[in-house]
């Protein structure tokens, strides 16, 4: 990605698997 | 042009694939310690041990769903370090760090053999 401007997300990227459905 | 470089995502995906491992969805081997079972995913466990690796590309082994170790890996040290693949933290016990090792030397983890040889002698420091 050089050269192109990065924005750092902090936040969860995807969703969370349950633990038990 | 921008990008979106999302940081925590890696361990939000790590932590997906150890909830699908505990809800045992999608596992595709046991690994067998001394008669004690441990069902977990082949690409985890091959994008962590040379070991594995080495198995599961041997076109006549990849299909293997079960795995019986060394009768000499610890199922204590071996259960530390399949938690390690899946959580990013390996547990350190006085007790256990020696059969973690064995079993990482025997697994081809060096990383984390080097990390606890750095360890112990650290602490004996």
């Amino acid at each position: 990605y050089d050269g192109v401007t990065t924005i750092k997300e902090m936040g969860r990227s995807v969703h969370e698997i349950p633990r038990q459905d | 042009d921008s990008c979106i470089q999302f940081t925590r995502h890696a361990s939000d995906v790590l932590l997906n694939l150890n909830r699908l491992r505990s809800r045992d969805i999608l596992t595709d081997v046991i690994i067998v310690v001394n008669r004690e079972h441990f069902r977990a995913h082949k690409t985890v466990l091959m994008a962590c041990s040379g070991l594995f690796y080495s198995i599961f590309t041997d076109q006549m082994k990849c299909n293997l769903n079960i795995i019986n170790l060394d009768p000499e890996i610890n199922p204590e040290g071996f259960q530390i370090l399949l938690d390690f693949m899946y959580t990013s933290r390996l547990s350190l016990r006085e007790t256990s760090i020696m059969a973690v090792m064995n079993a990482a030397l025997y697994l081809q983890m060096e990383h984390v053999v080097d990390t606890c040889q750095r360890f112990l002698k650290a602490s004996e420091e």
